[in-house]
Protein backbone atom coordinates (compact mmCIF):
# COMPACT_ATOMS: atom_id res chain seq x y z
CA UNK A 1 0.00 0.00 0.00
CA UNK A 2 1.23 3.49 -0.16
CA UNK A 3 0.16 6.45 1.87
CA UNK A 4 -1.23 9.90 -0.19
CA UNK A 5 0.64 12.96 1.99
CA UNK A 6 -2.48 13.78 4.06
CA UNK A 7 -4.86 12.43 6.41
CA UNK A 8 -7.98 13.74 7.98
CA UNK A 9 -7.90 14.90 11.71
CA UNK A 10 -10.90 13.74 13.11
CA UNK A 11 -12.68 9.94 12.73
CA UNK A 12 -16.45 10.89 12.45
CA UNK A 13 -16.70 11.58 8.96
CA UNK A 14 -19.50 13.27 6.88
CA UNK A 15 -20.56 12.95 3.48
CA UNK A 16 -23.08 14.27 1.42
CA UNK A 17 -24.54 12.49 -2.22
CA UNK A 18 -25.00 16.08 -4.56
CA UNK A 19 -26.73 14.04 -7.31
CA UNK A 20 -27.64 10.56 -8.80
CA UNK A 21 -26.75 8.67 -11.73
CA UNK A 22 -29.73 7.77 -13.82
CA UNK A 23 -28.85 4.28 -14.39
CA UNK A 24 -30.01 3.27 -11.30
CA UNK A 25 -32.43 3.78 -8.55
CA UNK A 26 -31.57 6.85 -6.46
CA UNK A 27 -32.13 4.47 -2.98
CA UNK A 28 -30.11 1.59 -4.42
CA UNK A 29 -26.83 4.43 -4.74
CA UNK A 30 -27.30 5.62 -1.06
CA UNK A 31 -27.05 2.38 -0.38
CA UNK A 32 -24.16 1.12 -2.10
CA UNK A 33 -22.17 4.05 -1.22
CA UNK A 34 -23.38 3.47 2.56
CA UNK A 35 -21.80 -0.06 1.86
CA UNK A 36 -18.68 0.95 0.04
CA UNK A 37 -17.63 3.25 3.19
CA UNK A 38 -18.39 0.27 5.46
CA UNK A 39 -15.63 -1.78 3.92
CA UNK A 40 -13.26 0.64 5.66
CA UNK A 41 -15.45 1.52 8.97
CA UNK A 42 -14.98 -2.05 9.50
CA UNK A 43 -11.28 -2.17 9.97
CA UNK A 44 -11.18 1.13 11.67
CA UNK A 45 -12.54 3.80 14.11
CA UNK A 46 -14.34 6.04 10.92
CA UNK A 47 -17.41 6.83 10.93
CA UNK A 48 -19.48 7.85 7.90
CA UNK A 49 -22.75 9.78 8.68
CA UNK A 50 -24.86 10.95 5.27
CA UNK A 51 -25.81 14.49 6.01
CA UNK A 52 -28.26 16.46 3.26
CA UNK A 53 -28.24 19.92 2.87
CA UNK A 54 -24.98 20.75 4.12
CA UNK A 55 -21.40 20.99 3.37
CA UNK A 56 -19.66 17.72 3.82
CA UNK A 57 -15.93 16.00 4.61
CA UNK A 58 -16.38 14.33 1.51
CA UNK A 59 -18.95 15.30 -1.31
CA UNK A 60 -19.92 12.79 -3.58
CA UNK A 61 -21.38 13.83 -7.20
CA UNK A 62 -22.04 11.96 -10.78
CA UNK A 63 -20.38 14.03 -13.36
CA UNK A 64 -19.59 14.46 -16.94
CA UNK A 65 -16.35 15.89 -19.18
CA UNK A 66 -15.74 19.00 -17.47
CA UNK A 67 -17.28 19.82 -13.88
CA UNK A 68 -15.70 22.61 -12.49
CA UNK A 69 -12.61 20.74 -11.43
CA UNK A 70 -9.14 20.55 -12.77
CA UNK A 71 -9.89 16.95 -13.80
CA UNK A 72 -12.67 16.29 -16.66
CA UNK A 73 -13.72 13.02 -16.98
CA UNK A 74 -12.95 11.14 -20.63
CA UNK A 75 -16.16 10.06 -21.40
CA UNK A 76 -17.10 5.66 -21.61
CA UNK A 77 -14.40 3.93 -20.68
CA UNK A 78 -10.29 4.69 -19.02
CA UNK A 79 -11.30 7.01 -16.66
CA UNK A 80 -14.29 5.76 -14.26
CA UNK A 81 -13.74 8.33 -11.41
CA UNK A 82 -11.50 10.28 -8.89
CA UNK A 83 -11.33 11.22 -5.67
CA UNK A 84 -8.91 14.25 -4.23
CA UNK A 85 -6.82 12.92 -0.48
CA UNK A 86 -8.25 14.70 2.31
CA UNK A 87 -8.05 18.45 2.89
CA UNK A 88 -9.77 21.40 2.61
CA UNK A 89 -12.08 22.19 0.08
CA UNK A 90 -12.50 19.64 -2.75
CA UNK A 91 -10.39 17.52 -0.15
CA UNK A 92 -12.36 14.30 0.17
CA UNK A 93 -14.45 15.16 -2.86
CA UNK A 94 -15.49 12.13 -5.11
CA UNK A 95 -16.67 12.11 -8.30
CA UNK A 96 -17.82 9.32 -10.98
CA UNK A 97 -18.05 9.60 -14.67
CA UNK A 98 -21.79 10.07 -15.39
CA UNK A 99 -21.00 8.81 -19.32
CA UNK A 100 -20.07 5.51 -17.49
CA UNK A 101 -22.67 2.57 -17.21
CA UNK A 102 -23.15 2.23 -13.42
CA UNK A 103 -24.12 -0.91 -12.11
CA UNK A 104 -24.93 -2.89 -9.42
CA UNK A 105 -23.74 -7.20 -8.94
CA UNK A 106 -22.83 -6.45 -12.63
CA UNK A 107 -21.20 -9.05 -14.41
CA UNK A 108 -19.14 -8.53 -17.47
CA UNK A 109 -21.47 -5.53 -18.50
CA UNK A 110 -21.40 -1.93 -17.27
CA UNK A 111 -19.19 -0.46 -13.87
CA UNK A 112 -20.21 -2.20 -10.47
CA UNK A 113 -20.85 1.23 -8.64
CA UNK A 114 -19.90 -0.17 -5.02
CA UNK A 115 -16.39 -1.46 -6.37
CA UNK A 116 -15.68 1.77 -7.95
CA UNK A 117 -17.16 3.95 -4.59
CA UNK A 118 -15.06 1.26 -2.11
CA UNK A 119 -11.52 1.97 -4.29
CA UNK A 120 -12.45 6.16 -4.29
CA UNK A 121 -12.90 6.45 -0.85
CA UNK A 122 -9.55 4.82 0.04
CA UNK A 123 -8.61 7.92 -2.15
CA UNK A 124 -10.99 10.30 -0.02
CA UNK A 125 -9.53 8.54 3.38
CA UNK A 126 -5.17 8.99 2.52
CA UNK A 127 -4.46 5.61 0.48
CA UNK A 128 -2.58 6.31 -2.64
CA UNK A 129 -2.24 3.70 -5.64
CA UNK A 130 -1.10 0.19 -4.71
CA UNK A 131 0.62 -2.33 -7.40
CA UNK A 132 -0.70 -5.21 -5.25
CA UNK A 133 -3.12 -6.70 -7.87
CA UNK A 134 -5.37 -8.31 -5.44
CA UNK A 135 -5.68 -5.04 -4.05
CA UNK A 136 -8.93 -2.50 -4.05
CA UNK A 137 -6.51 0.23 -4.38
CA UNK A 138 -5.23 -1.24 -7.18
CA UNK A 139 -5.83 0.91 -10.03
CA UNK A 140 -7.12 -0.47 -12.67
CA UNK A 141 -10.84 -1.61 -12.57
CA UNK A 142 -11.27 -5.36 -11.00
CA UNK A 143 -15.13 -5.76 -11.78
CA UNK A 144 -17.70 -6.94 -9.56
CA UNK A 145 -16.48 -9.70 -6.69
CA UNK A 146 -19.37 -11.32 -4.90
CA UNK A 147 -19.24 -11.50 -1.16
CA UNK A 148 -15.92 -8.56 -0.98
CA UNK A 149 -13.58 -8.28 1.98
CA UNK A 150 -11.22 -5.50 2.22
CA UNK A 151 -7.93 -7.46 1.18
CA UNK A 152 -4.92 -7.06 3.11
CA UNK A 153 -2.96 -4.56 1.57
CA UNK A 154 -5.53 -2.11 1.98
CA UNK A 155 -6.56 -3.12 5.71
CA UNK A 156 -3.05 -2.48 6.69
CA UNK A 157 -2.60 0.51 4.78
CA UNK A 158 -6.04 2.47 6.37
CA UNK A 159 -4.58 1.19 9.93
CA UNK A 160 -1.32 2.80 9.48
CA UNK A 161 -3.31 5.87 9.11
CA UNK A 162 -6.41 6.10 11.66
CA UNK A 163 -5.71 2.86 13.81
CA UNK A 164 -7.80 -0.63 13.21
CA UNK A 165 -10.25 -2.95 14.81
CA UNK A 166 -10.98 -5.68 13.19
CA UNK A 167 -8.90 -9.09 12.43
CA UNK A 168 -6.06 -7.44 11.28
CA UNK A 169 -4.97 -4.75 13.64
CA UNK A 170 -1.20 -3.64 13.83
CA UNK A 171 -1.59 -0.03 14.94
CA UNK A 172 -3.23 2.19 17.40
CA UNK A 173 -5.09 4.70 16.70
CA UNK A 174 -3.22 8.53 16.47
CA UNK A 175 -4.19 11.04 19.34
CA UNK A 176 -7.83 12.25 18.01
CA UNK A 177 -8.35 15.63 17.79
CA UNK A 178 -11.51 17.44 17.75
CA UNK A 179 -10.19 20.14 15.11
CA UNK A 180 -12.34 20.25 11.67
CA UNK A 181 -11.04 20.97 8.18
CA UNK A 182 -12.25 24.17 6.89
CA UNK A 183 -15.64 23.20 4.95
CA UNK A 184 -16.76 26.20 3.78
CA UNK A 185 -17.98 27.02 0.50
CA UNK A 186 -15.72 26.78 -2.64
CA UNK A 187 -15.42 30.02 -4.51
CA UNK A 188 -14.61 30.22 -8.09
CA UNK A 189 -14.25 33.83 -7.67
CA UNK A 190 -11.66 35.83 -5.70
CA UNK A 191 -13.04 38.37 -3.32
CA UNK A 192 -14.51 41.63 -4.59
CA UNK A 193 -11.66 44.35 -4.84
CA UNK A 194 -12.20 47.98 -3.70
CA UNK A 195 -10.05 49.82 -6.18
CA UNK A 196 -6.76 51.15 -4.84
CA UNK A 197 -4.63 53.07 -6.76
CA UNK A 198 -1.53 52.70 -5.08
CA UNK A 199 0.49 50.20 -6.61
CA UNK A 200 2.84 49.49 -4.20
CA UNK A 201 0.04 48.37 -2.35
CA UNK A 202 -0.18 45.04 -4.79
CA UNK A 203 -3.51 43.67 -5.80
CA UNK A 204 -3.08 44.33 -9.32
CA UNK A 205 -5.61 43.49 -11.67
CA UNK A 206 -3.44 42.70 -14.23
CA UNK A 207 0.21 43.41 -15.32
CA UNK A 208 1.28 42.49 -19.19
CA UNK A 209 4.01 43.28 -21.07
CA UNK A 210 2.74 45.28 -24.36
CA UNK A 211 5.08 46.31 -27.06
CA UNK A 212 7.76 46.06 -24.69
CA UNK A 213 6.51 48.10 -21.88
CA UNK A 214 4.99 46.99 -18.48
CA UNK A 215 1.31 47.82 -18.06
CA UNK A 216 0.00 47.80 -14.52
CA UNK A 217 -3.41 47.88 -14.30
CA UNK A 218 -5.40 48.68 -11.20
CA UNK A 219 -9.33 49.28 -11.47
CA UNK A 220 -9.56 52.12 -14.11
CA UNK A 221 -6.07 53.28 -14.02
CA UNK A 222 -2.71 51.72 -15.62
CA UNK A 223 0.63 52.71 -15.25
CA UNK A 224 3.22 52.09 -18.76
CA UNK A 225 7.12 51.70 -18.97
CA UNK A 226 10.15 50.20 -20.23
CA UNK A 227 11.46 50.12 -17.05
CA UNK A 228 9.54 49.05 -14.26
CA UNK A 229 11.20 50.93 -11.16
CA UNK A 230 10.33 53.89 -13.03
CA UNK A 231 6.92 53.42 -13.86
CA UNK A 232 5.60 54.95 -11.07
CA UNK A 233 6.76 58.12 -11.90
CA UNK A 234 4.46 59.23 -13.73
CA UNK A 235 0.64 59.29 -13.49
CA UNK A 236 -1.69 57.14 -14.69
CA UNK A 237 -3.68 57.05 -17.33
CA UNK A 238 -7.82 55.83 -17.42
CA UNK A 239 -8.40 52.48 -19.66
CA UNK A 240 -11.49 54.35 -21.18
CA UNK A 241 -9.20 57.36 -21.98
CA UNK A 242 -6.56 55.15 -24.04
CA UNK A 243 -8.03 52.00 -25.18
CA UNK A 244 -10.57 53.26 -27.81
CA UNK A 245 -13.86 51.74 -27.52
CA UNK A 246 -13.76 50.27 -24.33
CA UNK A 247 -17.11 50.11 -22.92
CA UNK A 248 -17.86 51.90 -20.17
CA UNK A 249 -19.20 49.45 -17.95
CA UNK A 250 -15.75 47.70 -18.08
CA UNK A 251 -14.70 48.83 -14.51
CA UNK A 252 -11.56 47.05 -14.33
CA UNK A 253 -9.60 44.57 -16.58
CA UNK A 254 -9.04 40.71 -15.05
CA UNK A 255 -6.10 40.06 -17.61
CA UNK A 256 -3.89 41.17 -20.72
CA UNK A 257 -1.53 40.15 -22.75
CA UNK A 258 0.14 40.57 -26.09
CA UNK A 259 -0.35 38.22 -28.85
CA UNK A 260 3.45 36.45 -29.53
CA UNK A 261 2.69 35.75 -32.93
CA UNK A 262 0.03 38.43 -34.17
CA UNK A 263 1.10 41.08 -31.66
CA UNK A 264 -2.83 42.11 -30.80
CA UNK A 265 -3.93 42.71 -27.43
CA UNK A 266 -5.93 40.86 -25.51
CA UNK A 267 -8.42 42.26 -22.55
CA UNK A 268 -10.91 40.41 -19.98
CA UNK A 269 -12.98 41.72 -18.43
CA UNK A 270 -15.33 39.43 -16.38
CA UNK A 271 -16.63 36.60 -19.00
CA UNK A 272 -15.82 38.58 -22.03
CA UNK A 273 -12.68 39.36 -24.10
CA UNK A 274 -11.77 42.36 -26.49
CA UNK A 275 -8.78 42.16 -28.65
CA UNK A 276 -7.17 45.67 -29.86
CA UNK A 277 -4.82 46.78 -32.80
CA UNK A 278 -2.51 48.87 -31.08
CA UNK A 279 -5.32 51.22 -28.74
CA UNK A 280 -8.20 50.79 -30.97
CA UNK A 281 -10.71 47.61 -30.78
CA UNK A 282 -9.21 45.86 -33.92
CA UNK A 283 -11.51 45.50 -37.40
CA UNK A 284 -14.70 43.56 -36.54
CA UNK A 285 -14.55 43.29 -33.01
CA UNK A 286 -18.02 44.21 -31.19
CA UNK A 287 -17.57 46.88 -28.77
CA UNK A 288 -19.88 45.02 -26.36
CA UNK A 289 -16.40 42.29 -26.45
CA UNK A 290 -17.29 38.57 -27.07
CA UNK A 291 -17.55 35.39 -24.51
CA UNK A 292 -14.66 33.82 -23.60
CA UNK A 293 -16.88 30.54 -24.48
CA UNK A 294 -15.29 31.00 -27.83
CA UNK A 295 -12.57 29.79 -26.55
CA UNK A 296 -14.05 26.93 -25.48
CA UNK A 297 -13.66 28.49 -21.56
CA UNK A 298 -17.10 26.70 -20.03
CA UNK A 299 -19.77 28.65 -19.59
CA UNK A 300 -19.60 28.85 -15.82
CA UNK A 301 -16.20 30.23 -15.82
CA UNK A 302 -17.22 33.83 -14.57
CA UNK A 303 -13.88 35.20 -15.04
CA UNK A 304 -9.73 34.70 -16.03
CA UNK A 305 -7.35 35.62 -13.84
CA UNK A 306 -4.18 36.22 -15.43
CA UNK A 307 -3.45 35.34 -19.33
CA UNK A 308 0.57 34.63 -19.81
CA UNK A 309 2.43 33.89 -22.85
CA UNK A 310 4.91 31.04 -20.99
CA UNK A 311 8.57 31.53 -22.09
CA UNK A 312 9.34 27.78 -22.02
CA UNK A 313 7.12 26.91 -25.02
CA UNK A 314 6.04 30.39 -25.96
CA UNK A 315 2.12 28.65 -25.38
CA UNK A 316 -0.81 31.37 -24.27
CA UNK A 317 -2.05 29.93 -20.76
CA UNK A 318 -5.40 31.37 -19.03
CA UNK A 319 -6.03 30.95 -15.34
CA UNK A 320 -9.50 30.97 -13.28
CA UNK A 321 -8.81 30.16 -9.62
CA UNK A 322 -7.65 27.07 -9.77
CA UNK A 323 -7.66 25.67 -13.44
CA UNK A 324 -5.76 26.44 -16.44
CA UNK A 325 -6.34 26.30 -19.64
CA UNK A 326 -3.99 25.97 -23.65
CA UNK A 327 -4.58 27.51 -26.63
CA UNK A 328 -3.80 25.42 -28.96
CA UNK A 329 -0.67 25.76 -30.99
CA UNK A 330 -2.03 27.56 -34.38
CA UNK A 331 -5.35 29.07 -33.34
CA UNK A 332 -7.48 30.56 -30.06
CA UNK A 333 -8.75 27.79 -29.14
CA UNK A 334 -7.94 25.78 -25.84
CA UNK A 335 -6.77 22.12 -25.98
CA UNK A 336 -8.20 19.16 -25.25
CA UNK A 337 -7.77 17.57 -21.79
CA UNK A 338 -7.97 20.99 -20.26
CA UNK A 339 -8.37 22.41 -17.43
CA UNK A 340 -5.88 21.02 -15.47
CA UNK A 341 -5.22 21.94 -11.93
CA UNK A 342 -3.11 25.07 -11.14
CA UNK A 343 -1.22 22.51 -8.67
CA UNK A 344 1.35 21.73 -11.71
CA UNK A 345 2.59 25.24 -11.10
CA UNK A 346 4.30 24.15 -7.46
CA UNK A 347 3.91 27.12 -5.02
CA UNK A 348 2.10 29.34 -7.32
CA UNK A 349 -0.58 30.73 -4.98
CA UNK A 350 -3.94 30.44 -5.60
CA UNK A 351 -6.46 32.35 -7.23
CA UNK A 352 -3.20 34.20 -8.69
CA UNK A 353 -3.73 38.02 -9.72
CA UNK A 354 -2.12 38.11 -12.36
CA UNK A 355 0.67 36.61 -14.71
CA UNK A 356 3.32 37.58 -17.11
CA UNK A 357 6.25 37.01 -18.62
CA UNK A 358 9.17 39.84 -18.44
CA UNK A 359 12.61 39.19 -19.51
CA UNK A 360 11.78 35.39 -20.15
CA UNK A 361 10.81 34.89 -17.06
CA UNK A 362 7.18 33.99 -16.06
CA UNK A 363 5.85 35.44 -12.75
CA UNK A 364 3.05 35.51 -10.34
CA UNK A 365 1.27 37.65 -8.42
CA UNK A 366 -0.46 37.57 -5.43
CA UNK A 367 -1.55 40.36 -3.04
CA UNK A 368 1.80 42.36 -2.84
CA UNK A 369 3.87 38.81 -3.55
CA UNK A 370 5.99 38.61 -6.56
CA UNK A 371 6.46 34.84 -7.44
CA UNK A 372 9.23 34.11 -10.06
CA UNK A 373 8.59 30.51 -11.91
CA UNK A 374 11.31 28.46 -12.24
CA UNK A 375 10.12 26.48 -15.51
CA UNK A 376 12.78 23.62 -15.65
CA UNK A 377 11.65 22.49 -12.18
CA UNK A 378 7.62 23.37 -12.62
CA UNK A 379 7.92 25.51 -9.40
CA UNK A 380 8.68 28.65 -8.00
CA UNK A 381 12.29 29.96 -7.92
CA UNK A 382 14.10 29.12 -4.79
CA UNK A 383 14.04 32.81 -2.37
CA UNK A 384 10.98 33.89 -4.11
CA UNK A 385 8.07 35.04 -3.55
CA UNK A 386 9.19 38.79 -3.21
CA UNK A 387 7.59 42.25 -2.16
CA UNK A 388 6.60 44.01 -5.79
CA UNK A 389 7.81 46.76 -3.88
CA UNK A 390 11.33 46.16 -5.35
CA UNK A 391 9.84 45.35 -8.89
CA UNK A 392 8.45 48.57 -9.05
CA UNK A 393 10.69 50.64 -6.79
CA UNK A 394 8.58 51.72 -4.52
CA UNK B 1 18.18 11.18 -27.79
CA UNK B 2 15.36 13.16 -28.27
CA UNK B 3 11.85 10.95 -28.67
CA UNK B 4 11.15 10.17 -32.44
CA UNK B 5 8.10 11.09 -34.20
CA UNK B 6 6.21 8.05 -34.17
CA UNK B 7 5.82 7.64 -30.83
CA UNK B 8 1.62 7.73 -29.97
CA UNK B 9 0.62 10.75 -28.71
CA UNK B 10 -1.36 9.05 -26.66
CA UNK B 11 0.86 6.88 -24.78
CA UNK B 12 2.85 10.25 -23.89
CA UNK B 13 -1.39 11.69 -23.19
CA UNK B 14 -1.66 8.49 -20.66
CA UNK B 15 2.11 8.61 -19.05
CA UNK B 16 1.52 12.52 -18.43
CA UNK B 17 -2.30 12.21 -17.04
CA UNK B 18 -1.18 9.18 -15.01
CA UNK B 19 1.92 10.72 -12.83
CA UNK B 20 4.49 8.62 -15.16
CA UNK B 21 6.07 11.75 -16.71
CA UNK B 22 6.69 14.86 -14.52
CA UNK B 23 3.99 17.79 -14.88
CA UNK B 24 6.52 19.42 -15.75
CA UNK B 25 7.00 17.23 -19.02
CA UNK B 26 3.64 16.54 -19.79
CA UNK B 27 3.16 20.23 -20.16
CA UNK B 28 5.94 21.48 -21.67
CA UNK B 29 5.64 18.18 -24.97
CA UNK B 30 7.04 15.21 -25.97
CA UNK B 31 10.36 17.39 -27.14
CA UNK B 32 11.65 17.65 -23.57
CA UNK B 33 11.27 13.96 -23.31
CA UNK B 34 14.31 12.11 -23.73
CA UNK B 35 13.90 8.75 -24.68
CA UNK B 36 15.51 7.15 -21.75
CA UNK B 37 13.10 8.76 -19.31
CA UNK B 38 10.47 7.42 -21.43
CA UNK B 39 11.84 4.19 -20.95
CA UNK B 40 12.04 4.13 -17.61
CA UNK B 41 8.26 5.96 -17.25
CA UNK B 42 7.06 3.03 -19.39
CA UNK B 43 9.00 0.36 -17.05
CA UNK B 44 6.70 2.13 -13.99
CA UNK B 45 3.82 1.98 -15.35
CA UNK B 46 4.65 -1.57 -16.36
CA UNK B 47 5.27 -2.56 -12.53
CA UNK B 48 2.69 -0.45 -11.20
CA UNK B 49 0.35 -2.86 -13.72
CA UNK B 50 2.23 -6.32 -12.92
CA UNK B 51 3.52 -6.88 -16.48
CA UNK B 52 6.47 -7.46 -17.48
CA UNK B 53 9.12 -4.41 -17.86
CA UNK B 54 10.32 -4.16 -20.90
CA UNK B 55 10.32 -0.43 -20.90
CA UNK B 56 9.10 -0.07 -24.86
CA UNK B 57 5.56 0.15 -26.01
CA UNK B 58 4.36 -3.39 -26.33
CA UNK B 59 1.36 -5.28 -26.98
CA UNK B 60 0.66 -5.55 -22.93
CA UNK B 61 1.57 -2.39 -22.00
CA UNK B 62 -0.58 -0.54 -24.58
CA UNK B 63 -3.54 -3.19 -23.49
CA UNK B 64 -3.12 -1.75 -20.05
CA UNK B 65 -3.36 1.87 -21.08
CA UNK B 66 -6.70 0.93 -22.55
CA UNK B 67 -8.19 -0.91 -19.35
CA UNK B 68 -10.43 1.44 -17.50
CA UNK B 69 -9.18 2.33 -14.12
CA UNK B 70 -9.30 4.81 -11.65
CA UNK B 71 -8.44 8.99 -13.00
CA UNK B 72 -6.22 9.84 -9.77
CA UNK B 73 -2.19 9.59 -10.43
CA UNK B 74 -0.52 6.52 -9.98
CA UNK B 75 2.23 6.95 -6.76
CA UNK B 76 5.60 7.08 -9.09
CA UNK B 77 6.90 10.55 -8.96
CA UNK B 78 9.08 12.63 -6.77
CA UNK B 79 7.55 15.11 -7.54
CA UNK B 80 4.52 14.28 -4.98
CA UNK B 81 6.61 14.12 -2.02
CA UNK B 82 5.88 13.08 1.39
CA UNK B 83 4.33 9.25 -0.10
CA UNK B 84 5.98 6.64 1.51
CA UNK B 85 5.97 3.04 0.33
CA UNK B 86 6.19 0.05 2.78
Amino acid sequence: YVLAPSKWDHTDLTYRIENYTPDLPWHEVRRVIADAFKVWSDVTDLTFTEVMNTKADIMIKFASKYHKDGYPFDGKGLILAHAFFPGKDKGGDTHFDEDEKWTINSNGEGVDLFMVAAHEFGHALGLSHSNEPKALMYPWYQGYIPDFQLPYDDTLGIQVIYGGKGPYVTFRPPARTTRRPNTGGYSTLAPPRKAPIDPCKGNFDAIAVIRSEVFIFIGKYFWRSREPKTILSSEPSTIHDFWYGLPDNVESIDAAFEHPTNRRIYFFSGNRYWIYDGNSLSNGHPRSGKPITDFGIPQDIEKIDAVFVWGFNKRIYLISNDMYWKFKESDEYIEPDYPRDMSIWKNVPIPVDTAFKFQDNTYFLKGKEMYKFYDMKMRVALNWPKSIEDFLGC
Amino acid sequence: LPVSDNLEADALKFLGRFGYISSAQAEQGAQSLMSVDLSEAIKKLQRMGGITQTGVLDIRTRELMQKPRCGVKDPVGEEEGGRKKR
